[in-house]
């Protein structure tokens, strides 16, 4: 593992914990997707269905865990905390999620590696988390002055995502015969995504002003 | 082979 790789980790585990903090803290959801959190948890569950039948490291099965526990956890205090469920806005937050799993799904029935329930929804997970972050980017930009934490949060995660990108690099640079065509295509694309996020996000922060996406 | 190193990430 490259010094990349573990940095975009620890972002992603940082950006869960502060999306963990910022609810229990303000006791609120508001600009939080649900949605985006459901298909992250459905990206995790389909993902690391090897935590079953295969070990690569107790550090893999340390973050598998955790993505899979804090996503469910997030989902939880949306969907039931006495205080933290009446901050969420559904009538903001209606990107049709089908729209995004029904595509993915039949990708990666068409496009995998091998024909095998695990493999395809690992395919899957990989194609999902690429446009999982959708729904909380339309949420953003629907808000008007999104909190910090909240903008902090998807900065994060977009920071993992680009850390991810230069792991890849490092990584064929340094491994021969190393190539993962499915995950660069995806990875690149999910990178993309955030582009228009981080130009806002950092003029908002060089300017010192509460972030606000142009609708 | 190839198929596990390709899951060694998270």
């Amino acid at each position: 593992m490259n010094i990349f790789r573990f940095a975009g980790d620890m972002t992603h585990l940082l950006s869960i914990i502060v999306l963990l903090l910022k609810i229990n803290a303000t006791k609120s959801c508001a600009g939080v997707s649900l949605k985006t959190q459901e298909l992250y948890l459905l990206v995790f569950v389909t993902r690391y269905l090897d935590l079953l039948y295969s070990y690569i490291s107790l550090y893999n099965t340390f973050m598998k865990l955790f993505f899979i526990c804090s996503s469910g956890c997030v989902i939880w205090y949306i969907r039931e905390h006495k205080t933290v469920s009446q901050t969420y806005d559904s009538a903001q937050d209606t990107f049709r999620v089908l729209f995004l799993a029904c595509p993915c799904m039949i990708l990666a029935l068409t496009v995998n590696h091998d024909f095998t329930v695990t493999e395809v929804l690992w395919t899957f997970s990989i194609y999902l988390e690429a446009v999982a972050i959708l729904p909380q980017l339309v949420l953003l930009q629907r808000t008007k002055n999104v909190d910090t934490l909240t903008g902090n949060y998807v900065f994060l995660l977009g920071g993992y995502r680009a850390l991810y990108l230069l792991n890849w690099i490092y990584r064929i640079l340094t491994e021969p015969g190393y190539r993962q065509w499915i995950v660069w295509i995806s990875g690149t694309i999910q990178t993309a995504i955030y582009c228009d996020f981080f130009y806002y996000y950092i003029k908002s922060w060089r300017n010192n002003e509460r972030l606000s996406l142009p609708s | 082979q190839d198929l596990h190193d390709e899951h060694d990430e998270l």
